[in-house]
């Protein structure tokens, strides 16, 4: 691209500095909820010696990187995913020579850091690529993309454009202004019924934080939500490239009676704004509550106390009597996580067993806690299997993490093992709102034992196809490949009970009309359906793989997403892309980053930015430390005969390993 | 909206029209004996066509009292409510949705069927126009089988004739139209000047219909129907007829 003159003065103004961020570009293509997005960034070492440049982006925890390119000088390095031993071989043939690096992975809570750094004489040019690729959920009734845009410095050529195409069509759209209001008249989005362009093209002068400042004001999260069209309760069904995707979201359905117990952790640690902002929530939570609708509320410290030993109905008496009682608590003490949620359990069931509990209610618990038993049963694998034993088909249990004492695994594994979901609270981000928000993500179950079946001789390797709940303002979905068939249609059925009804809803599609749609589209992702089913296959069985009972099945899940990962180019926590000069002499590995171990957060090193987005900003943990990293090329001279122009060799590499 | 009668006794077809007003609702069976009424509010077209404003159903609702359950087809969806609940399930979708006794069967863009106990059935078929037509709106056609098992007391437009009347046609000869033949009517002690003619069935052929050969009694039913067309207006969608 050409600068304009003006442009071309501050870019001049921006050389003097050392090193020189010519363009940084990000593009989403999204294509019915699947993302892909890639970052490229182009670099100039301007300054008179040569220096490590780095390149850090934030991207999503749930998305799968799938490929990072560097061209360093015309020396093209390309990324490929492969078996972690076999890159780790790989890797170490050419780290014996002295030719590799390191590309650091850190995680933090939602998000995780894709560093990389090369160390390059000056004058040299370094265009980074980076891909990843996730899946949106939807969540209160829109789907979010998020772009972490950090990119240090004022950058002559900034650009971000987020292509989104719905095959049924977009009902609505916005971008929040979550990177700051001063961008509310440079975010263009032009938008018709099936497509949508979003971009962001700051001049430099729009970049900077002062009039005359240097310093870049992009730094922070540039978020669009949107929702798409849904003529009719059957949901979308799509098929392309030989998979399928069937998304499932009706409304216009009542919602069902509830029936929940609301545990709360309020021991010693949850003292000060913690609890202050639970009680907050549990007053708006408790205001939601129906005359339909049953509850009680056991609070728990190193002992287990119950607002009610009973459910009772949810009338503005007892959520008064229940406010008061919250407002009352005096956190202290230490943690029975088990004796509380074995006392919510049974309360569930002695209300079932009195004929309280309406067969087509939901029956939820609804655990708050900010850190890890310390009293009674302490080991969580015991409590989980506690909670497994005593639970009922017919209850869920949903668990909230406040803060980062709290081991989010186990409550995560506890919640997807009792058919519920588990949320992470950040405490120093106005809890009490997300603690609603989970509620409301929660507060309307519209339909119970959901099944999506196909004919058998349509459809292989299905995705999950029965669901236990559905709760409005969130979607099913559930992919898989086609099988060969003479027929250009594919029919999908779904059955669900609602409140007092029994739904069988039926979709047909025409294998064909998709395809023939996405190859006109300029700006689709059009591999998006095998990618997607790839995306939810790998997902699953690595959700399964944590619960495997035994080694063996272990080894055939892990055998299973190695496949896939490998042939849809994912790197997993089972994979790693070998990033590899054109000719394989120099190589680079990225693993998948463990997640942090929990309360080892308050000596996180802060990567920077994130200050400007609202709601949680995640605390950036390098959970080991942040290696020295250089890179080799070409060959390199030995260090007697390095001159200033030379390339510098690595003293010590580091790989980020995680299995 | 037109109604066919079917007797089948007789061996023939009765029709009439209905010319009444947008926004009345018609009382089309009311059974206090099995709890269902069913009655249709009228819609009109864009625009008058020969100075008349057609009407035709734009809702037709089926209430079944025993379980609460009523039914409500429009022409932009069918909402099902039981008192507390209320479901809408778009024309977009083919669905089967069951609650207590009462079945309803949605075949996607076509038609509604709702079966209360197994004995009572009605069918709604939705017929679609361009979107730009300049006169002419989306209706519905509501279909009643003759062996419905209603209770001695129904009544309403199409319930009045689960008893079939005694029908008797005479003098059939050449009309005004040469080609529609005239005739005299006897049923239910009143003679009737009625006009050979045919009106479109389109349960089998949604598009073009099959034509129904049936004697057409002018003045919307008069004689044919017990009282006059207006005693069937009711104020609500769940109303009874009160006699």
């Amino acid at each position: 691209a050409v600068l304009t003159s003006e442009e071309q003065e501050d870019f001049e103004a921006i050389r003097g500095d050392d090193i020189t961020v010519k363009s940084y570009k990000v593009e989403s293509r999204i294509t019915s909820r699947f993302v892909h997005t890639t970052v490229k960034s182009s670099v100039v070492n301007s300054g008179s010696k040569a220096q490590s440049i780095g390149f850090n982006v934030q991207i999503p925890k749930r998305a799968f990187i799938t490929n990072f390119t560097m061209n360093v000088n015309g020396i093209v390095f390309v990324g490929s995913v492969k078996e972690k031993t076999v890159a780790r071989n790989l890797y170490a043939q050419a780290r014996a020579r002295g030719k590799s690096a390191g590309i650091v992975r850190a995680n933090s809570l939602d998000m995780e850091t894709f560093k990389t750094e090369v160390h390059i004489p000056p004058g040299s040019n370094i265009e980074f690529e980076l891909h990843y690729q996730e899946m949106m959920s939807r969540k209160l009734g829109m789907y979010e993309h998020t772009l972490h845009l950090q990119p240090g410095r004022l950058v002559p050529h900034f650009q971000v454009d987020i292509y989104i195409f719905e095959p049924n069509g977009i009902s609505m759209i916005q971008t929040p202004h979550t990177l700051g209001k001063q961008f509310i008249d440079i975010i263009k989005v032009t938008q018709t019924k099936h497509k949508a362009h979003i971009s962001l093209k700051p001049t430099l002068q729009q970049q900077r934080k002062c009039e005359n400042c240097t310093e870049t004001i992009i730094d922070g999260v540039f978020a669009v939500q949107y929702d798409v069209e849904r003529e009719s309760n059957t949901g979308e069904l799509q098929v392309s490239d030989g998979h399928f995707v069937h998304f499932f979201a009706p409304s216009n359905l009542s919602p069902l009676r509830k029936n929940i117990v609301f545990v709360i952790d309020v021991s010693g640690s949850m003292w000060g704004v913690k609890m202050k902002q639970t009680v907050e929530a549990m007053q708006a939570i408790l205001d939601d509550l129906t005359i339909d609708d049953y509850f009680s509320i056991i609070d728990f410290n190193h002992n287990v106390r119950c607002w009610s030993e009973e459910l009772v109905p949810g009338s503005s008496i007892q959520v008064k009597d229940a406010k008061k009682y919250i407002q009352n608590i005096r956190p202290n003490g230490g943690t029975n996580i088990n004796e509380a949620l074995m006392r919510a359990v049974q309360m569930l069931v002695r209300a079932s067993n009195q004929g309280l509990i309406d067969p087509r209610s939901v029956s939820m618990i609804i655990l708050v806690s900010d850190g890890d038993p310390t009293v009674g049963e302490i080991k969580l694998s015991t409590i989980q299997k506690n909670v497994k034993r005593a639970m009922r088909e017919e209850f869920s249990l949903f668990s909230l993490g406040i803060g980062f004492d709290v081991d989010y695994d186990f409550l995560e594994r506890i919640a997807t093992e009792n058919r519920g979901i588990a949320q992470r609270i950040y405490a120093n981000h106005n809890a009490a709102d997300q603690l609603q928000s989970f509620y409301r993500r929660v507060s309307s179950p519209l339909l119970r034992r959901i099944a999506i079946q196909f004919p058998d001789d349509s459809v292989s390797e299905v995705t999950q196809n029965r669901f236990d709940k559905y709760f409005s303002g969130s979607e099913l979905v559930v992919a898989g490949k086609v099988l060969p068939s003479e027929s250009n249609t594919l029919t999908s059925l779904i059955t669900a009970s609602a409140a007092r009804l029994d739904i069988t809803l039926q979709t047909d599609v025409d294998t064909t009309e998709l395809d023939a749609e996405l190859a006109k589209q300029e700006h689709s992702f059009t591999g998006f359906a095998r990618q997607m089913w790839a995306y939810m296959t790998v997902k699953q069985l690595l959700s399964e793989r944590s619960l495997a009972p035994s080694a063996v099945k272990k080894r055939k899940i892990t055998q299973q997403i190695m496949s896939i990962a490998l042939e849809h180019q994912f790197v997993t926590p089972l994979t790693t892309l070998l990033v590899e000069s054109q000719d394989a002499t120099e190589r680079l590995l990225a693993d998948s980053p463990k997640d942090p171990k929990h309360g080892c957060c308050s000596g996180g090193l802060g990567l920077g930015g994130g200050s400007s987005a609202p709601g949680p900003t995640p605390v950036h943990v390098v959970y080991h430390p942040p290696p020295w990293v250089q890179m080799t090329t070409p060959a390199p001279p030995s260090q007697a005969e390095k001159g200033p122009e030379e390339w510098t060799l690595p003293k010590r590499v580091t790989i980020v390993d995680n299995d | 909206p037109h109604f066919i009668v079917h007797l089948p006794r007789g061996n023939m077809d009765v029709c009439f029209n209905i010319d009444s007003k947008p926004g009345h609702i018609l009382n089309l069976v009311s059974d206090s004996g099995t709890g269902l009424a069913v009655n249709g509010q009228l819609i009109g077209s864009k625009k008058m066509r020969k100075n008349k404003l057609n009407t035709y159903f734009g809702t037709i609702s089926i209430y079944y009292q025993p379980e609460g359950i009523g039914v409500t087809v429009s022409t932009t969806g069918i909402n099902v409510t039981d008192g507390r609940n209320n479901h809408t399930f778009a024309w977009a979708s083919t669905a089967e949705i069951t609650q207590d006794g009462v079945r309803i069967s949605i075949i996607k863009e076509e038609q509604v069927s709702v079966t209360m106990n197994d004995s009572i059935k009605v069918t709604v078929l939705l017929h679609r126009v361009w979107k730009k037509h300049p006169i002419n709106v989306d209706f519905l056609g509501i279909y009643v089988p003759s062996n419905n098992q209603y209770s001695p007391l129904v009544h309403g437009l199409i319930g009045q004739f689960s008893r079939e009347p005694e029908v008797r046609v005479y003098n059939i000869g050449q009309g005004v139209d040469p080609l529609k033949m005239e005739a005299t009517m006897e049923v239910k002690g009143n003679r009737l000047h009625v006009t050979r003619g045919w009106q479109k069935d389109y349960r089998q052929d949604k598009k073009r219909g099959s034509n129904i050969y049936c004697w057409f009694i002018h003045n919307s039913g008069k004689g044919f129907i017990d009282g006059h067309y207006t005693d069937y207006i009711v104020p609500q969608l769940h109303s009874f007829l009160h006699r």
